[in-house]
């Protein structure tokens, strides 16, 4: 009887094959946030459904990025968040099937969270580290950004979508960092200033998203800077529904999709 | 008779005799880290 095959190992090409198809899926399919790279294909186990074709069960360890979700930048090109920057961890099980030696997504669930707090200010004890996104001196300062970058932008009035992170530091001085998401409406900046209610996001075959970073300082002196980068127009890609946007969300250390 | 032999002892008679130089293949999984560990 011919032995069986010797189990896949975690860093086979096959196995890395596989893991690059489950995370192409799992950022096409993401509405939230921010990009993911792999850091380590934890397990992988691959069950004969008969000739050229299998079931893969993937285990994946993933690292978020620093390029949000909307981002056109290519993953490749994303830099991963270091471990003091405080790192956000993805774990995911994914379900493949392999018919004809070609990889396909059935079915993932992942769970995101944040590092832990504590084990960062071990090993960086001055590093601000994350704060939740419901915080209000969060939510004053994303107002404050996009009110200040509306108030001043010659383009179209834009409307928060979510906020990524949030850190706050105390010492040495009071500062409020925040990232979010942001779109372009129908409005321009001088039509929201006369009726903002009537300022809706771009349709789907016009959409323009963008990315902001905001830092506010509140002590020793106040200073607010703000940095808009809109992407323009993309073309979603056809098997991806475009991302449908609720209104504003805020994103909880902890987050399951699947 | 059967006589009890230590484990140890026991273990060292029957250890498949290796080439010198053996060096046991990796764990299958999990695989390699490719930026750092939480």
């Amino acid at each position: 009887v011919p032995a069986p095959p010797a189990p896949l190992g975690c860093d086979d090409p096959e196995s890395e094959a596989a893991a690059e198809i489950a995370l192409s899926y799992i950022n096409g399919h993401s509405h939230h946030g921010y990009k993911f790279a792999l850091n380590r294909i934890e397990d992988i186990r691959m069950v004969p459904q008969g000739p050229n074709k299998d079931i893969v069960f993937l285990e994946l360890d993933l690292l978020e990025t620093k390029c949000p979700i909307l981002s056109p930048t290519p993953l490749a090109n994303c830099t991963v968040r270091t471990f003091a920057e405080h790192a956000v961890e993805g774990d995911c099980d994914v379900k493949l099937q392999k018919v004809d030696g070609t990889f396909s997504v059935l079915a993932s669930k992942c769970h995101s969270h944040a590092d832990s707090s504590e084990d960062i200010l071990k090993v960086c004890p001055d590093c601000p580290v994350l704060t939740s996104l419901n915080n209000t001196e969060v939510l004053e300062t994303v107002s404050a950004a996009l009110n200040d970058y509306n108030s001043k932008t010659t383009g179209s009035y834009l409307r928060l979508l979510e906020i990524g992170r949030a850190k706050i530091q105390y010492h040495p001085g009071h500062i409020v960092a925040t990232e979010f998401a942001v779109g372009a409406t129908n409005c321009s900046a001088e039509e929201a200033k006369a009726n903002v209610g009537v300022c809706q996001l771009l349709p789907e075959d016009q959409s323009n998203f963008g990315f902001c970073t905001a830092v506010m300082v509140k002590s020793p002196s106040q200073d607010l800077q703000v940095d808009c980068q809109m992407y323009g127009h993309q073309v979603p890609a056809p098997d991806i529904p475009l991302l449908s946007w609720p209104g504003v969300t805020y994103i909880h250390p902890g987050q399951d999709t699947s | 008779s059967l006589t009890k032999r230590a484990v140890a002892e026991a273990a060292q008679h029957d250890k498949v005799p290796r080439p010198v130089g053996f060096v046991p293949p990796p764990p299958p999984c999990p695989g390699r880290i490719r930026h750092f560990d939480i």
